[in-house]
């Protein structure tokens, strides 16, 4: 089984917006899960330098901003960037 | 809500009043910018695949504009993208039915390497299968698993750490929901999780620098929720130990919900997992199976199964 060994520390935190977020008016559990796939696979992509984990990290909390949700923490790791959002 | 980004593709995956689909302009217009990437074809995006999916809301009327309802967000993807279908998955006038629109593979964007597609351990890597599990009526003594005193507002540590944080990390290590796989392969191990005030939690997971599971859990009484997706490669990381059906079963026992439904991608029909949870019997330890579906979506093949708890 796994152990939680947490070795990486977070990305990006932001510890103001996970200190003060208040669910108490959330509602509604079931989620939109959208899935974009540009190419089959990363060998795919025609220039390794220009990938979607080439975008700047502020572009995405824009991105993030019409969708409602804010950004409370991002681990990297080798081959995925993971955010974890408000809401 | 969780976002992935990988070099190629990317999840998100929002939950209450989000507007997830109003993001796709302006990301179509930040990949042809700054990545030079051509997806339109004829005015319309063409990568290579999209999924857009949802089971169908609580209270679909608090929703914002297109959300509202399933036409809406389809005749809103009918005019982004290329070739789009959708489909009604479940019982028509059920609550829990589960609406998925897909578009058709672009295959120019399927590349023509040459590269080795097999890795040293003889994984496939164009291989991709997703599993996902939506619970709903939770048991309450599970729920509450979920369900924090902390008040908003704490001061933060010095060192960043936060308590929200902290007891997301708690939870999930009281839960077992790190043990969902067994990792005999000893695959790199990472999870952030964020316990909410006053209840709630969210937590991604990733394994082996690629993968990832992701959990969302709203466990307020009367419309109590949670949800479990995973791309995780179970029979890669056991080393052969470990099916998906074992991982429903580590998944049910930590929310025991009134009823879910489990839906598996893959993109090979032969794909292993895919075929032994077609085989689950119509009974499984304390649920009763009220659907099961099986569509072939071009050149994904998706399973629906709904439970509902017997006892």
């Amino acid at each position: 089984t796994v152990a939680l060994n947490e070795q990486t520390p977070h990305s990006y935190i932001d510890s103001e917006l996970s200190a003060n977020l208040d669910s108490t008016d959330a509602f509604e559990g079931p989620e939109k899960l959208l899935e974009i796939w540009f190419f089959k696979s990363a060998r795919c992509v025609p220039d390794q330098n220009r990938t979607l984990r080439s975008i700047d990290f502020n572009t995405w909390v824009q991105l993030l901003e019409l969708v409602k949700c804010q950004v409370l923490s991002m681990k990297k790791t080798e081959k995925m960037d993971a955010f974890l959002l408000s809401e | 809500s969780s976002l992935f980004v990988f070099d190629h593709k990317l999840t998100l995956k929002t939950c209450g009043t989000t507007t997830t689909l109003f993001c796709l302009e302006q990301l179509f217009r930040v990949v042809r910018e700054e990545l030079g990437w051509q997806i339109s074809d004829h005015g319309k995006a063409n990568p290579y695949k999209v999924f857009y999916s949802r089971r169908c809301f609580m209270f679909p009327k608090k929703q914002q504009s297109i959300h509202q309802n399933w036409e809406d967000e389809t005749k809103y993807l009918d005019q982004l993208f290329c070739n789009g279908k959708s489909y009604l998955v479940g019982r028509l006038g059920q609550t829990n039915h589960w609406s998925l629109y897909v578009t058709e593979t672009n295959k120019e964007m399927a590349g023509t390497s040459s590269v080795e597609k097999s890795d040293c351990e003889g994984r496939d890597e164009d291989d991709d299968e997703t599993m996902e599990m939506l619970m709903t009526g939770l048991r309450p003594s599970k729920s509450r698993q979920f369900v924090t005193a902390r008040e908003p507002g704490q001061p933060i540590a010095s060192d960043g750490e936060d308590e929200g944080h902290t007891l997301g990390r708690h939870v999930t290590g009281v839960t077992g929901l790190d043990l969902v796989y067994d990792n005999a392969r000893d695959v790199s191990f990472q999870q952030d999780a964020f316990a909410f005030t006053p209840c709630g939690y969210s937590a991604n997971v990733v394994m082996d620098e690629e993968f990832y599971y992701t959990l969302h859990v709203t466990p307020e009484d009367g419309w109590s929720y949670a949800s479990f997706e995973s791309n995780v490669p179970v029979k890669h990381v056991s080393n052969g130990s470990q099916d998906n059906f074992s991982v429903m079963q580590r998944v049910l026992s930590v929310f025991e919900p009134s009823d879910f439904c489990l839906t598996f991608f893959s993109r090979d029909s032969m794909n292993d997992n895919f075929l032994k949870l077609q085989k689950i019997s119509s009974n499984i330890s304390g649920y009763t199976r009220k659907d099961k579906i099986i569509y072939d979506l071009d050149d994904y093949q998706l399973l629906y199964l709904r439970f509902e708890r017997t006892v």
